[in-house]
């Protein structure tokens, strides 16, 4: 099985 | 900078053999800047290779290599049950941003993999399990046992029933209050590692 893990990150 | 992280990983089905040897395996890493597939950058390797805390999610880096089409290739060991891991990597600029901060840089996109890591973990526990938990857990068994045989051993009826009790049981046998035991001291581990 596949799993996501994700995330985003700025300044 | 922004950045932007996914990984997908996949769990192999079959656990039998997982208590043989661990086998070094490959983790894919593209990446993309303002949409566009590029080379990896320097600095995002680096990053990968001595920044980004894997053992606080079970994974150990043996290898950082990039092939002549610029992607990233990261030998890595961890549990049996993980299978494949593929990192995809988007950095983009705001238009406002006039100086670039590499040690920024390196920062943003440390915390950033660590993020996505941690999205990953609070899912699958058990796939993720920090390198000093996995010791903690060690443990688990002969405190489990040393606690279980105290209780079940002592002479104090009310001690017993006491301890049973916090446990939540009905009885004061040894294997039940061993048992509870082991999987309370499994979930207090668990449950702090994702924190």
């Amino acid at each position: 099985s596949i799993k996501i893990g994700k995330a985003f990150s700025g300044s | 900078w922004f950045f932007e992280v996914c990984f997908a990983v996949t769990e192999s089905l079959n656990t039998t053999n997982s208590s043989t040897k661990i086998e070094p395996k490959q983790m894919k890493v593209l990446f993309f800047e303002d949409c566009v597939c590029a080379t990896i950058t320097s600095t995002i390797l680096q990053t990968l290779n001595s920044k980004v805390s894997w053992d606080r999610f079970g994974l150990s880096i043996k290898d950082v290599q990039v092939t002549d089409t610029g992607i990233a290739l990261i030998e890595w060991e961890g549990p049996a049950q993980l299978e494949s891991i593929l990192l995809v990597l988007h950095r983009y600029r705001s238009s406002q941003t006039m100086l670039q901060s590499w040690s920024r840089e390196t920062q943003l996109c440390k915390r950033c993999i660590e993020d996505a890591l941690n999205d990953l973990k609070q899912q699958n526990p058990h796939l993720f399990c920090s390198h000093s938990s996995k010791e903690l857990q060690r443990y688990v068994p002969d405190l489990s046992c040393c606690l279980s045989k105290l209780i079940s051993s002592s002479s104090d009826i009310e001690f017993k029933d006491s301890c049973a009790q916090i446990l939540g049981l009905q009885s004061t046998d040894y294997n039940d209050i061993r048992s509870s035991i082991t999987t309370r001291l499994l979930q207090v581990i668990e449950d702090l590692d994702k924190q």
